[in-house]
């Protein structure tokens, strides 16, 4: 991931992939 | 990350939960007790006041009564993924509730954890869970999120 882009930080990795799992698509529980 | 490090950052999770006796330790994690309660938040429906009537709360030194209970956590696990979110967790190695029992055993728990983990944010409200997450230390987000990523490469719709 480059530099200075969204999502290139520790902080971005992490807030990237907890936002891709809210709009996973899942059960209905 | 060691089992003993996940074991840790999934204790600060599990400590985000309302219950009876917040454990404080990742040995009180080990009689199913407070493992149960957290799956009767995340899905009460499912796990329904039916289900946590058969985990026993009066534990005390028994090994008998820490595995009868886990294994009902861990059945009911197997059960919600199955039923509710539709999923099979294949390559997943299950944890043997014999040796969290028995011994503590940490790689074992760290499993057991991470299924339960993975209800929460599958889950129909697991928008309240991962908000959770996200607001906690950057240390226990990672391991958390490395603990989820390894358990979606092994699900299987």
């Amino acid at each position: 991931m480059e530099p200075g882009k969204p999502g290139a930080t520790n902080e971005g990795v992490l807030a990237n992939f907890f936002n891709s799992l809210l709009s996973k698509k899942t059960g209905t529980g | 990350m060691t089992n003993h490090e996940l074991c840790e950052s999934l204790l600060t999770w599990v400590q985000t939960f309302n219950l009876d006796n917040s454990p404080e330790t990742v040995a009180e994690l080990t009689d199913g007790v407070a493992l149960s309660q957290i799956l009767c938040q995340i899905a009460p429906t499912f796990f329904n006041t039916g289900w946590y009537s058969r985990i026993r709360r009066e534990v005390g030194d028994s090994w008998r009564i820490r595995v009868s209970n886990l294994k009902k956590v861990l059945e009911g696990i197997l059960d919600f993924y199955n039923d509710v979110l539709g999923q099979q967790i294949r390559d997943f190695k299950l944890p043997d509730v014999s040796k969290i029992a028995e011994r503590h055993d940490l790689e074992e728990l760290g499993r057991l954890l991470q299924l339960v983990l993975g209800c929460a944010v599958n889950c129909e409200h697991k928008e309240e869970y991962i908000n959770v997450i996200m607001g906690m230390e950057e240390s226990v987000q990672h391991a958390v999120m490395n603990a989820i990523q390894e358990l979606m490469s092994k699900e299987m719709p």
